[in-house]
């Protein structure tokens, strides 16, 4: 574990708990998109089939189990809260599920490192993270009023992803046999796709005004 | 070499 994985996970972990705090105290979920973190859902579903059989430490393990738990909880908050659910936006969150769903599976079934069920199934993992957050960036776009807690979500996101690069590049020049194609490309497409809101992130910050995405 | 190197991070 070197810093940049670690500060990563952490921010990841931030990300996620901003999110949560907010649905919980604030009881809205005005902004965020269900589309996105259904997907999340099962990114992490398929992802960590292995939790139970392959452990790889106590860290890992607690980490895998937040992730799941709280995708989880906020996919329920927002589809079943009595209170929550009222503050979801519906028509503005139009992103189709499968636009994104059936060319992850396509492209994890042909482009894998090994053809096993548990492989594809995690290759898929790696495809879907790295478009998962397309329909809550659209939704942002969407989205006149973007409050700061939902903007901190999606720059701490972003965030995570870059930390994720650098801890590659250490990795890969600090461990033997570090190379890995498909997670590399795949989660350095998703890093880009946060650039545009970086931009518009940091202008924001800048300038002290409320951050607003160009239609 | 192996494979699951990756396994290892989230």
């Amino acid at each position: 574990m070197n810093i940049f994985r670690l500060a990563g996970d952490m921010t990841h972990l931030a990300s996620v708990l901003v999110l949560l705090l907010k649905i919980h105290t604030i009881k809205s979920c005005a902004g965020v998109s269900l589309k996105t973190q259904e997907l999340y859902a099962l990114v992490f579903a398929t992802r960590y089939l292995d939790i139970f059989f392959n452990f790889v430490s106590f860290y890992n393990t607690i980490m895998k189990l937040i992730f799941l738990g709280s995708s989880f909880s906020i996919v329920w908050y927002i589809r079943r809260h009595r209170i929550v659910r009222r503050s979801y936006d519906k028509d503005q969150d139009t992103f189709r599920h499968l636009f994104l769903l059936l060319p992850c599976l396509l492209l994890a079934l042909v482009i894998n490192e090994r053809f096993t069920f548990k492989e594809v199934l995690w290759t898929f993992s790696l495809y879907l993270e790295a478009v998962a957050i397309l329909p809550q960036l659209v939704l942002l776009q969407r989205t006149r009023n973007i409050d700061n807690l939902t903007g901190q979500y999606v720059f701490l996101l972003g965030a995570y992803r870059a930390l994720y690069i650098l801890n590659w590049i250490y990795r890969y020049f600090t461990e033997e046999h570090y190379v890995h194609w498909i997670t590399w490309i795949a989660g350095t497409i998703q890093t880009l796709l946060y650039g545009d809101f970086f931009y518009y992130y940091f202008q924001s910050w800048k300038n002290n005004v409320r951050l607003e995405l160009p239609a | 070499a192996d494979a699951d190197t990756l396994k290892d991070e989230l």
